[in-house]
């Protein structure tokens, strides 16, 4: 353990703060990649019902489409997941698997804002060319006085 | 009371949402933002989080033609951003919270942010936990418009990044926020760049300068190799500069000759010497005679009040600029220099035809990064002629100037701040 605390115990994780429920398998994930907008309003059924209902509870946004009597496939196989599970990979920098793996699982426990992720920006314009260039051949060698790293404010 | 505050804020937004304009911006360029009474942290001091909260709202505003004010007085429905903590179901929203870990804030478009109170948010100063400082702008980029980001050093990616030592809006968030709302522009009182001394370790003299923009009461240095001002500018005049009037500089000028180094201000009528070691004006000049002085007197022949001026050091004359006409002084002679004022139009003829900026010129600002005299005025400038430009065009007139640019395609994000925000 740390040799000292915070005089204020900022440091120790208050006890009695709920913790997030993290990710940890098919159905956390599908919760996840449909809460932040990685799955369009997919409803993948699932055998235990009470699944069902905590799902719409969570969701009462997103109209739950019922499946009506086709079983979905074998849960990680089903096309919806593997298509939205690699989207998230992708932009995320993460091997491009399809399967939900550790660094998946991990990456989408990362601390992160609730808004959507959905919306992508098109491609920023880059740097225009004009940037200055200290010409080296001046008789007086005059150079831009440079603050280097920012700052903390 | 938690049925009433639903319906308040039910109604409230509902309201919004009828005058709120169609698209993801605001069209508005002051806006006002306020902390929900009911949503303190629980963690952090009511004055923390409005400390932090201002840096935030502070750091979009210096790059975005936008103001932010805080407004504790007026009806909720005119307050644009609302900024609260909650934890679980919290303050009327729709987002319940999820307790410590993964979700830790969201926004609406429509202006309010919501925190959530069960994660360990810090304080600038304080490196452990989650910088409410990040999140706070995150969220305020949401509300401006700014969606998800998944590029590596944008303020916009959906995951928290540990802060490195000082985080900033880097290019590409300025200019997508800029996409939404345009750049920033407006005239400046002056612009100059401000040559320094120093001697290195091995005794060798060395000659740096600083590129400074002046506006009313506060001022941005340059930097112009990264393309941007200094991060936290604007700051005020008299925060920077000692001894010199704390608003409207209309000139600077650094009359620099083998034998001279004199570093001038000017406004109005009256100017100032500006002693660069001690980084103050003098008060009075070695024979006692105090500044500031009227230019008339210093300057003979010149007539004050200016509207710009600078010094060429090819023909050592310091050239001002009065309403259509500009007038030299010979800074060796000590006198105006004979067959001037001359008109504007004249001496520094158009390369293209009547593209001129004419007369009541803003600056006069000779960069040493550019190699170029630039006449500044409004939104634009005029680039004379360089020495350069005529070697590769000898049929340029020296000092004619080529065709206005936009002051905001050249110099970047110099915006301003709302006075509440220029000091923190």
């Amino acid at each position: 353990e740390k040799l000292f605390h915070m005089r204020d115990h900022s440091d120790i994780e208050p006890s009695n703060i709920q913790q997030a429920q993290l990710v940890t398998d098919f159905v956390s994930a599908q919760l996840f990649l449909s809460k932040y907008g990685w799955a369009e309003n997919v409803m993948w059924e699932d055998t235990n019902t009470k699944d069902n209902e905590h799902l719409q509870d969570i969701h009462p946004m997103e109209e739950a489409t019922a499946n009506s009597g086709k079983r979905s496939p074998e849960p990680t196989k089903n096309p919806h997941f593997i298509e939205a599970l690699k989207k998230f990979q992708k932009l995320n920098n993460l091997k491009v698997t399809g399967r939900l793996d550790d660094a998946t699982i991990t990456a989408m426990n990362r601390p992160r804002c609730g808004v959507p992720d959905n919306q992508v920006l098109k491609n920023i314009q880059e740097r225009p060319s004009k940037t200055e260039n200290m010409s080296k051949t001046n008789s007086t060698k005059i150079t831009n006085q440079v603050d280097g790293a920012p700052k903390k404010r | 009371s938690k049925r009433f505050l639903d319906q308040i804020m039910f109604l409230d937004k509902y309201k919004k949402e009828q005058e709120a304009p169609r698209g993801k911006v605001f069209s508005k360029k002051l806006l006002k933002w306020r902390m929900i009474g009911e949503g303190y942290s629980s963690q952090l001091s009511v004055t923390e989080q409005r400390y932090v909260f201002r840096i935030a709202f502070r750091m979009w505003s210096e790059v975005m033609p936008l103001d932010f004010e805080e407004d504790n007085t007026s009806p909720l429905s005119q307050v644009d951003i609302k900024l609260g903590f909650g934890r679980g179901r919290h303050l009327g929203c729709s987002r319940e919270f999820d307790g410590s870990g993964q979700e830790f804030a969201h926004a609406w478009f429509l202006g309010d942010i919501h925190f959530d109170d069960d994660e360990h948010f810090t304080a600038p100063s304080n490196d452990n936990g989650i910088s409410l400082l990040k999140v706070a702008v995150h969220e305020i980029g949401h509300v401006l418009g700014l969606s998800h980001i998944h590029r590596t050093g944008s303020i916009m990616q959906p995951n928290y990044i540990p802060q490195e030592s000082g985080f900033e809006l880097d290019w590409s968030d300025r200019k997508a926020i800029q996409n939404l709302y345009g750049s920033c522009e407006g005239p400046f009182d002056t612009v100059f760049d401000f040559v320094r001394k120093e001697r290195n370790q091995y005794g060798e003299t060395t000659v740096r300068y600083n590129t400074y923009f002046f506006r009313n009461g506060w001022y941005w240095m340059y930097e112009n190799r990264n393309n941007r001002t200094r991060y936290g500018d604007p700051i005020t005049i008299s925060s920077g500069w000692h001894g010199i009037p704390a608003e409207k500089i209309d000139a600077f000028v650094h009359v620099w000759t083998w034998t001279k180094d004199i570093y001038y201000f000017f406004k109005g009528t009256l100017y100032w010497r500006y002693d660069t070691e001690n980084d103050k004006a003098f008060s009075e000049d070695s024979q006692g005679k105090t500044y500031p002085r009227l230019i008339s007197q210093g300057f003979p022949g010149i007539p004050g009040p200016i509207d710009a001026a600078y010094f060429d050091r090819r023909t050592q004359r310091i050239y001002f600029f009065k309403d259509s006409q500009v007038f030299a002084f010979d800074v060796n002679r000590n006198h105006a220099v004979p067959n001037f004022p001359k008109k504007i139009v004249d001496v520094f003829p158009a390369v293209a035809r009547n593209n001129h900026p004419g007369t009541n010129l803003d600056a006069a600002y000779y960069s040493y990064s550019h190699k170029a005299l630039f006449l500044f005025k409004g939104k634009h400038f005029w680039r004379a002629v360089s020495d350069q430009d005529r070697q590769t065009n000898p049929a340029l007139p020296l000092n004619a100037l080529f065709p206005q640019q936009a002051i905001s395609e050249q110099w970047f994000d110099i915006c301003n701040v709302h006075s509440s925000l220029l000091k923190l």
